[in-house]
């Protein structure tokens, strides 16, 4: 932590302001309670939305959602990418200014959709990159 | 509205009231690449639909087990095990290479015989699918009529037949031509393919429609239809499709001609990427000189 100097309070409050509040590294309790990036849950039911006339398969899609935070150090997260370190650097230099790693997909997979059209024909979709298989820090 | 509440338990986050769940139902219909949620006349069985065995046409059934043959990849890519639908559809290596390579695939159900205004013999042979759903921006990547020869049919009309010429009929096997022609202006007949078939051969047979489904596409006030004419092979005598034993709109659902079609999607990557679809920014955010020469296509409004 720098040695506070009146100026550089003064600057920080500015920033502070500016950076809307919360500085991870200031407020250690609070960056401590947040949990490291890790994918979540989070399923999409075609059955709860009443789909179930026209979407012949699959019921739902497991979607999940990639949360929590990407902070230092970072080998204590799985799946950062060797450039994330440096954006944690970088972030720690500047942290006002440099945004840290993002918690966010690193391996996504597709699913299939089958279902009827207006004039009863059927169709089969393949959506790419709908289903989050792993989340890491970029 | 579930989420995970960060202790790996799945929680209610709130009950959505009615103009939030149609809100929502309209975002994951734009996911899903949909404008409207489709109303098909044809309501599903309520129990578990894939393994519904009755009630299911041709057309619905050969998408279920394509849709139950494929596998995910290690890649997240999806990719087709043939095994299932080959033993059911007779389908051949390029339909499988079709079916991995496509982003879409429609099997579209048989209205040719409700068609009325065009004067053509067997009301049987006749084929016209509805292709007003097909979703703008893709590529044909190949298309084909598929037909069930009945070999039981075949044997029935054997016996019936009149023993005109006995050495024809005398249990000497029957080779049968069809011939398959788009319906052109005036009625006109357009060729597209034929193939021989035995007398002792059973199963679906597949005609490549790709070039006549292409041109439907972009011109859909042309698209008449099209219409099976049977021979057979010895004499050039016009017979019915039904003396071929072919599987008409009158035979059994699972039986029923239908015609199958393989599209690859034609979006940039990077809608192709998010999943069909690019959020579009709220007209006012738009000033127009950055649209004005934007080659990417014009954008459907949210």
């Amino acid at each position: 932590i720098r040695r506070q100097t009146p100026n550089n309070n003064k600057k920080r409050s500015k920033d502070n302001e500016e950076f809307g509040g919360w500085n991870p590294y200031a407020d250690l309790d609070a960056r401590l309670s947040r949990r490291s990036c890790q994918k979540k849950n989070l399923y999409v039911s075609f059955r709860d939305l009443g789909w179930q006339d026209w979407i012949i398969a699959p019921d739902g899609y497991a979607a999940s959602y990639c949360n929590g935070e990407c902070s230092f150090p970072l080998n204590a997260h799985m799946n950062a990418s060797n450039h994330a370190i440096v954006q944690t650097l970088v972030h720690l230099m500047n942290p006002y200014r440099v945004p840290k790693p993002c918690c966010a997909p690193i391996k996504l997979s597709s699913i299939s959709v089958l279902y009827f059209d207006d004039n009863s024909n059927v169709i089969l979709k393949k959506y790419r990159n709908m289903v989050v298989k792993s989340c890491g820090c970029h | 509205f579930y989420y995970d509440n960060g202790v790996d338990q799945t929680v209610v986050h709130k009950h959505l009231n009615k103009r939030e769940k149609k809100e929502m139902q309209s975002e994951i219909l734009h996911l899903l690449g949909l404008e409207h949620r489709p109303r098909p006349v044809l309501m599903l069985p309520s129990k578990k639909k894939l393994e519904v065995d009755d009630g299911l046409s041709s057309a619905p059934r050969f998408l279920i087990d394509v849709y139950q043959s494929l596998t995910e990849e290690d890649s997240g890519e999806l990719k087709l095990t043939p095994d299932l639908i080959e033993r059911e559809f007779n389908v051949s290596d390029s339909d499988v290479h079709s079916m991995d390579e496509a982003d879409i695939i429609m099997s579209f159900v048989n209205r040719g015989q409700h068609l009325h205004g065009i004067r053509h013999h067997h009301s049987f042979g006749r084929f016209w699918f509805d292709l007003s759903e097909v979703p703008a921006q893709t590529t044909v990547i190949s298309a084909e009529l598929r037909l069930y020869i009945n070999l039981t049919m075949v044997q029935e009309n054997m016996n019936t037949t009149e023993k005109a010429d006995e050495e024809e009929t005398e249990g000497k096997s029957q080779n049968f031509s069809i011939t398959l022609y788009e319906i052109g202006l005036e009625d006109s007949l357009i060729y597209i393919d034929s193939m021989e078939i035995d007398s002792h051969q059973e199963g679906w047979v597949a005609v490549n429609v790709s070039v006549p489904l292409q041109k439907w596409l972009v011109k859909p006030e042309e698209n008449f239809g099209l219409q099976l004419v049977c021979r057979l092979s010895t004499s050039g005598k016009q017979i019915s499709a039904r003396e071929v034993g072919l599987v008409g709109s009158h035979g059994n659902d699972k039986l029923q001609p239908f015609m199958v079609a393989f599209f690859r999607s034609s979006m940039p990557s990077t809608q192709k990427q998010l999943g069909q679809q690019l959020p579009v920014p709220p007209k006012e955010l738009i000033d127009d000189e950055d649209f004005e020469n934007d080659e990417v296509p014009k954008r459907s409004s949210r």
